[in-house]
């Protein structure tokens, strides 16, 4: 565990409770793609399979309990408890689009061929890209509630932090994973724009609006 | 799949 690794799980998790409680507090999912949720919650459910398996210690079985926990809680905030203010005609990004071909490359670019390994690879490459379809909504519309922001930034610096994570052990455990690597390098890359927006206009008080 | 630092990470 490295400076990086932590700061960057500490992140993800305040992502996740962010939306939770925006969710929760404001009693609507407005401006939330229902379908990138979808999209975390199968990214965790196949990730952690490994809970079944393998134990490595106490922090990280609670919190990948809780990563699952809060994302089918999210899921079902949106799709059932606040569903009448869920934005589904502006939630039109087809996920068939993405699971298709990231399963599809699962199957082929995986360090092991066993269900467990594979369902892993997917969960790397899904990750990377899930929150297409919650980028593709704010693009659609042209613009952002301010705390739905601030989940986003959260969700971007995580990957981000984790880079530097493997940066660093790669040079003190030389250990290196090319499948994560390479995914999470294209997961921040769809950040870039975003974290531009977010300094130049959320930290200085302005609503993210796109031009139109 | 048993490698140990790989499923260390979230």
């Amino acid at each position: 565990m490295n400076v990086f690794r932590l700061t960057g799980d500490l992140s993800h998790l305040a992502a996740i409770i962010i939306l939770l409680l925006k969710i929760w507090k404001s009693r609507s999912c407005a401006g939330i793609s229902g379908k990138s949720q979808i999209l975390f919650a199968l990214v965790f459910t196949t990730r952690y399979l490994d809970l079944l398996t393998s134990f490595i210690s106490l922090y990280n079985t609670s919190m990948k309990i809780i990563y699952v926990g809060c994302a089918y809680a999210t899921v079902y905030l949106i799709y059932a408890k606040f569903r009448a203010t869920y934005d589904g005609n502006h939630d039109t990004f087809r996920v068939e689009f993405l699971v298709v071909p990231v399963g599809g490359l699962a199957f082929l670019v995986n360090h092991d061929f066993s269900p467990l390994e594979i369902l892993w690879t997917f969960s790397i490459y899904l990750e990377s890209v899930a929150i297409l379809p919650q980028l593709f909504m704010i693009s659609k519309t042209g613009e952002a509630e301010t705390i739905t922001t601030h989940y986003l930034f959260c969700l971007g610096v995580y990957r981000a932090l984790y880079l530097f994570n493997w940066i660093w052990r790669f040079y003190f455990e030389g250990f290196f994973d090319m499948i994560a690597i390479v995914a999470g390098v294209v997961q921040t890359i769809l950040y870039c724009d975003f974290f531009y927006l977010y300094i130049t206009k959320v930290l200085k008080g302005k609503k993210l609006s796109l031009p139109a | 799949s048993g490698d140990p630092v790989r499923h260390d990470e979230l």
